[in-house]
């Protein structure tokens, strides 16, 4: 694993995030439902709980966005660049931004949307991309994951839990 | 005159890798620089990108290393904050 430069990192560990707008590929139920469940990953191997604002500045912002989206880092069309996201800090950092040209979907027929954000969560908090093919910090997006058995590999759970520590006995 | 597929192929290769380096891997964006073939640099920045993804290091735009390029991914650079 790996962390980005000077390893910045929230100081609290009560977080907060709002979904800002949908993408017209799922029903918004679906798109909270994958993002809560890619809290719950980090949720269960850290100290970090997260809840919802739905209006306001939240410290973990998700919006869908097409191509340029105001940030300088434009998206690319369907294909290639799926996400991105910013590490832990004020305004911007922490941010997740989807690419909606992408196909997202709740299973693997599309762009898996819990995976994606599972990974860019990672971002949020302060994990940079891992070599290790194995790890969810991986930056190839692997559509053969077997979904329900999702889990994080090692080299996840040491990257977070160096910067967070482990969740409370 | 028309170019022929196979340096047609050739050209939209380096111009995948050219985008995919300058995008993930810090290539500076001198375009000049890299139609002049500016071979150490090109092929460090192929290998870092290979050894990062695990791929064998060749420094050659080789099939498996084209494949990566074209497969979906985080669009956080893996190398240069």
């Amino acid at each position: 694993f790996s962390t980005f430069p000077s390893m910045p990192k929230w100081r609290k560990t009560y977080l907060t995030y709002r979904i800002v707008n949908y993408t017209p590929d799922l029903p918004r139920d679906a798109v909270d439902s994958a993002i809560e469940k890619a809290l719950r990953v980090w949720e269960e191997v850290t100290p970090l709980t997260f809840s919802r604002l739905y209006e306001g500045e939240a410290d973990i912002m998700i919006s869908f966005a097409f191509k340029e989206h105001g940030d300088f880092y434009s998206f690319d069309g369907p294909g290639h660049s799926l996400a991105h996201a910013y590490p832990p800090g004020p305004g911007l950092y922490g941010d997740i931004h989807f690419d909606d040209d992408e196909k997202w979907t709740e299973d693997a027929s599309g762009t898996n949307l819990f995976l994606v954000a599972a990974h860019e969560l990672g971002h949020s908090l302060g994990l940079f991309h891992s070599a290790n093919t194995e790890a969810l910090m991986y930056p190839l997006y692997n559509s053969f994951t077997e979904l329900s058995r999702f889990r994080l590999s090692q080299d996840d759970v040491n990257g977070i839990q160096s910067l967070y520590g482990p969740p409370p006995a | 005159c028309p170019l022929s597929g196979a340096a047609k192929e050739e050209d939209s290769n380096r111009d995948l890798a050219q985008q995919y380096l300058e995008k993930y891997y810090n290539l500076e964006k001198d375009v000049k620089q890299f139609r002049r073939k500016d071979g150490n640099l090109i092929v460090k920045k192929i290998q870092e990108m290979q050894k990062f993804l695990g791929l064998e290091v060749t420094g050659k735009l080789d099939t498996d290393t084209l494949e990566v390029m074209r497969k979906p991914r985080c669009g956080v650079p893996d190398v240069g904050h």
